[in-house]
Parts: C-alpha cells; structure tokens; sequence
C-alpha cells in the first residue's frame, strides 16, 4: 500500500468519525441528507460482498466490514431522527440508481467466458457501485446549497471525503506508473466524482474556511 | 490471465 491510498482510506474513515460525532453530539441530522447517506450504504453492500469470498488482508476486510456498519447505522439515526424533517433533501435518487445499473450491466470487468455465473453478478454489482458511489454526493450537495445554517462539521465531513477521492486519484497514478494496476471504470468514476467535489470546496471555502476566526 | 488485475482496493 502506497503512503496516497493510506491517507485516503484514513480520509474516508475521518469522514464516518465526523459525521457520526455531528449526529451523536448535536443530536441533530439536519443538513445531513438521507438519500445519499443510504446510495453510500447500498454502494458498500454491492461492492463489498467479495468480503466472503476474496480476502485480501485483514486491513480490507475490517475496513470494508466497518465502513458497511457504520453507514448502516448512520442511515439509522439519520432515518429515525425525529427532528429532522429533512424537506431539502428532494433529490430524485432513481435519476441516479437506474443509469448506474444499467451501464454497470453494459459496462463492467465481467468474463462469461470463465468464472463462475455469482462471480459475474459481483462484477457487474462492483461496476453498479463504482457508478453510484461516484454521484451519490449530489443529493446532499443540493442540500448544503439550499440550507442556510449548515454546520461546519458536516462541511468537515464532505471536505473529508473530497480529499479521500483526490488522494486515491493519486493512488491510481503511483500504482498504474509503478505496478501497472490499472482499473479504467474505477479511474474514470474516480474522476467524476472528484470533480463533484470542486464544486463544494468552492463552498467550502467560502462558507467555512473564509469565516475561520484568525 | 485476466485483464484486469485483482481488486484491493475499498
């Protein structure tokens, strides 16, 4: 593992102990969306169901069994959460759901040739949620730009996983220079999705980093 | 081997 991908994952794992400490400590999941807290819990499942059958280390496997947890349960305070009514959180997911399965089914690393009928289902389920982890930031994108009181720590949150995309961009251009790993859906999603998140560091800065007290 | 090396990534 290369020092890029490390401080990406750390990154992402940052981004569950933010938003988790912002909905246990406020007690509150307002401008937190729902909608994309739930695509990112159905993007771990999809992805992470070679946990039962690829081990790869034990850093994989609890990262991957913690981030399928933790989400789980944000989805459930989120969801629960009697004080949020959450009547910005309007983003129309299946615009989002149905193109990412149906290119995931078109476009993925499936080889019917050999493998087994499962292990080509879990491609084209790691294709699917590559696509929707790539936009499923964008329901709650539209949320911090509708709400006016949006708290710092969940502008944290979204900048934690802003620099846990940039640093696994990094990662690819490290591994496909120097092992030649090399995953063109990954790649290109990765791209998108970090060009998602240049348009909320530019509310980033304006909303959170410019108001800093000196 | 396959064309797409094995995935370790999360």
């Amino acid at each position: 593992m290369n020092i890029f991908r490390f401080v990406g994952d750390m990154s992402h794992l940052a981004s569950f102990f933010l938003l988790l400490a912002k909905l246990i400590y406020t007690k509150s999941s307002t401008g937190v969306s729902l909608k994309t807290q739930a695509l990112y819990l159905t993007v771990f499942v999809c992805r992470y169901l070679d946990l039962l059958v690829a081990f790869v280390s034990w850093y994989n496997e609890l990262m991957k069994i913690f981030f399928i947890a933790a989400s789980a349960y944000i989805v459930y305070v989120v969801a629960t959460s009697t004080r949020n009514s959450n009547a910005s959180d309007t983003y129309r997911v299946e615009f989002l759901v149905i193109p990412a399965l149906v290119l995931a089914c078109f476009v993925n690393e499936t080889h019917w040739s050999k493998g087994g009928w499962s292990l080509n289902v879990m491609e084209i389920l790691w294709a699917f949620s590559i696509y929707l982890e790539a936009v499923a930031v964008l329901p709650q994108l539209k949320m911090l730009h509708q709400l006016e009181d949006t708290t710092n720590i969940t502008m944290h949150y979204m900048a934690s996983l802003g620099i846990y995309r940039a640093f696994y961009l990094l990662n690819w251009v490290y591994r496909l220079y120097y092992e030649g790993y090399w995953h063109p859906i990954a790649v290109v999603a990765g791209i998108v999705q970090t060009l998602l998140y240049a348009d909320f560091f530019i509310l980033y800065y304006q909303s959170v980093l410019l108001r800093l007290p000196s | 081997a396959s064309l797409a090396p094995a995935k370790d990534e999360l």
